[in-house]
Order: C-alpha cells, then sequence, then structure tokens
C-alpha cells in the first residue's frame, strides 16, 4: 500500500521492518509499532492516512498473534532490551569498521539501520542521554560517509 | 454535513487509539 506523503517521515522505519520481517520479527514488529505511533501523530484524520494506518494496524495486531509467546514481545522490558542490544550492535559494527578504515555501503547501512532503531527505542519511553547522542553520531556518520563516497574523497 | 464528516474522522481515530492501548496493554 502506498504511503501517503504525510507519512513520509516514518517510511524508512517501515522499509527496516519489511527488512527484518523473517531475520528478526521483532524487530520488525517494534519498527512497525513506533511507525503506527508516530503516523497516528502525524495524521490521523485524512482519510488517506487512516487507511493506511489501519492496515498498519492490522498488521501489528496479526504480528503480536504470531509472536505471542515471545516474551520481546510479551514483556516491555525484554523487547526494549532486545531492540536496545540490536541498535547497538549494527553501531558497533559500523564504528569498527570506521575506524579500521573500511568504508563501504554496508557500513554506512548500519550506522543508519542503528540511528532509526534508537527512534524505536521511543516506544519504551524517553531515550537516555547516551542514546540520544548515538542516534545523533550514528546517523551524522552515515550521511558524512555517503557523501565522501559519492564525491570520491576519503573519510577522515 | 461538516459536523458529521468530523464525527466520522474523530469516531475511527478513537477507535485506532482504542487498538493501539490494547496492543501495548498486552505488553
Amino acid at each position: 500500500m502506498a504511503l501517503p506523503p504525510q507519512l513520509k517521515s516514518i517510511q524508512h522505519h517501515l522499509r527496516t521492518a519489511q527488512e527484518h520481517e523473517k531475520r528478526d520479527p521483532v524487530v520488525a514488529y517494534y519498527c512497525r509499532l513506533y511507525a503506527m505511533q508516530t503516523g497516528m501523530k502525524l495524521d490521523s484524520k485524512s482519510p488517506e492516512c487512516r487507511k493506511f494506518l489501519v492496515k498498519l494496524m492490522d498488521q501489528l495486531e496479526t504480528m503480536k498473534k504470531e509472536l505471542s509467546d515471545n516474551e520481546s514481545v510479551t514483556q516491555e522490558v525484554v523487547g526494549n532490551a532486545h531492540i536496545e542490544n540490536y541498535a547497538l550492535k549494527m553501531f558497533l559494527y559500523a564504528d569498527n569498521e570506521d575506524r579500521s578504515g573500511r568504508f563501504h555501503k554496508n557500513m554506512i547501512k548500519s550506522f543508519y539501520t542503528a540511528s532509526l532503531l534508537l527512534d524505536v527505542l521511543c516506544v519504551f519511553g524517553e531515550l537516555s542521554e547516551e542514546n540520544v547522542q548515538h542516534r545523533k553520531y550514528a546517523r551524522w556518520k552515515a550521511t558524512y560517509i555517503h557523501n565522501c563516497l559519492k564525491n570520491g574523497e576519503t573519510p577522515l | 454535513m461538516g459536523s458529521v464528516g468530523t464525527s466520522v474522522a474523530s469516531a475511527e481515530q478513537d477507535e485506532l487509539s482504542h487498538r493501539l492501548a490494547k496492543l501495548r496493554d498486552q505488553m
């Protein structure tokens, strides 16, 4: 289903959900939950957004049933730890590649995905200052290295 | 007509909020 332009800012979180459907359904579930909560704040009144959000809610309810025996979905504190660990694993992989001078598309994507998953952590409450800083750094690094590679420059 | 449209939109929005709360309640 096409994403209404008003909800454009959740498109990357929805894409991350899709990419993790098989690899890690818990990550996919929380990415969609974040997209749902954010989407409702952005626009839940226009017919096109309501239609989109109702579909997304249907999908979330189905996933919740399918994952009903998974503690990461049934217990918020376990889910929080799962998403935070996954985000930091992505961050550390990208950071290690960066510090070793290995610049490539995969590490750019890891930095960016880490920043998106740190957004997703907001479904559990306010982000810690450390996670706010990690998110800012990961997003900046992803953009910076992407631009360097595009312009044929070596990142510093 | 406008107010009917608004009420429908508001009811559907409430329904979504209710479903979201239910989804989160079970966590």
